[in-house]
């Protein structure tokens, strides 16, 4: 597709803006609602005495998440992506306009809210992350095998209700490696547990 | 947009069709796992008696959800979206060639778990329906206007576990209609909070 190819081009100068700039970039996507800006609110308070981070919260209404990161008194670029259901390098490439590179260290993106889009279009990531939520059911892996298989790393998020909604977070977390995924974390965003490996992993990607 | 003019064309000759055989049909749209399958078990049990009901699943991979419906011992097609992350008329006209309209009563269409694209997609269904759980945030509704303005009924699911994720399902009703869903259904379809409510909905949309 001449789209893809376009945003390959995109993202590629992107991902070099980065490098210049010793920019450490998360890609995080997952289902609507499974908990990520939850786990960056965490990796905000848990990382910003050690690195300059910033975040760009791409969604339909962008404010809502963009002010819950603004009130980590880190800098939030909302950028509000209407019909589109995903984000792609063009919109990340205008939100870098947005920002000071030289003076950031790591780079958080908040995917919109889709199992499906976003897999297609890099942004100019190092690092592509997605949160699913047991609260999905326990299918929710298997049915969107491309996404999986295309991720750093897989979060399996509030295992604190799993016998709530039914749902075995073990399977998430298998099926998600048999896609292809190389690493899976079980979390609790609200409970805690999962947590500092959640962090670990972000500051051995930060410093490897 | 030509895609969306076209669309219109089929989703008109789409509900000709449904019409001249009389058959009532609702597509099923929400977030990735709020319950739109377990809600449409519910349905399937509760009027086969009444109604000759057949299904269309929608998803990348449909065959999962479209086995659960056929263990009730209905018709389901499934729909393999691939890449696509919303239906369209154009796949209801295919569905509908797997169908014989003339023995059909009611048809639930289960559209892709999406709370962007489908409310752009006519598919030639009479009552559009969107279900949200209360596992997605109390957020989201305000986060994707466009749908609840353009649904006849939303459901607020798992009001069973509100507590144990933070979320106000009042607050998610009141916004629903304030963006001018004229009809929301509180519901647990775990525990059956709301069933026979939603049931009765359904039952006077297709005497109606
Ligand atoms: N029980 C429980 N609830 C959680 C957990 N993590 C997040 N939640 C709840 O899940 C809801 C959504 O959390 P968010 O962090 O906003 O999720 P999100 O993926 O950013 O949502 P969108 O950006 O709207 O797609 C909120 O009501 C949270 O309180 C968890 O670990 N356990
Ligand atoms: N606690 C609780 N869990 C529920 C309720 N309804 C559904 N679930 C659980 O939520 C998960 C998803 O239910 P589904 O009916 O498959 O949802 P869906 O919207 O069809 O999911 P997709 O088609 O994959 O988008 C399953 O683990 C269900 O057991 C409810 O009312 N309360
Ligand atoms: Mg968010
Ligand atoms: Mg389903
Ligand atoms: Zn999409
Ligand atoms: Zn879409």
């Amino acid at each position: 597709q001449d789209i893809l190819k376009i945003n390959k081009r995109i993202a590629s100068d992107n991902r070099a803006l980065f490098d210049e700039n010793g920019v450490t970039v998360f890609n995080v996507m997952g289902a609507i609602g499974s908990g990520k800006t939850c786990l960056i609110e965490k990796a905000i308070d848990m990382l910003k005495d050690e690195y300059s981070i910033a975040v760009m919260a791409g969604d339909v209404v962008a404010k809502y998440d963009s002010d819950r990161f603004t009130a980590h008194g880190i800098i939030s670029i909302p950028i509000s992506t209407g019909k589109e259901c995903h984000l792609d390098a063009h919109f990340i490439e205008h939100g870098i306009e947005e920002l000071d590179l030289s003076s950031i260290d790591v780079l958080f993106i908040e995917n919109v809210g889709n199992l499906i889009c976003p897999s297609d279009f890099d942004l100019g990531e190092h690092f592509k992350i997605v949160i699913v939520s047991v609260s999905e059911g326990d299918d929710i892996v298997m049915k969107h095998p491309v996404i999986f298989k295309n991720a750093d790393l897989t979060v399996v998020n509030k295992i604190d209700i799993s016998e709530y909604v039914g749902a075995s977070s073990e399977k998430m977390a298998e099926d998600s490696m048999r896609c292809g995924c190389p690493r899976v974390i079980m979390a609790s965003c609200k409970k805690g547990a999962g947590i500092d490996e959640w962090i670990q992993y972000l500051r051995d990607s930060i410093e490897g």
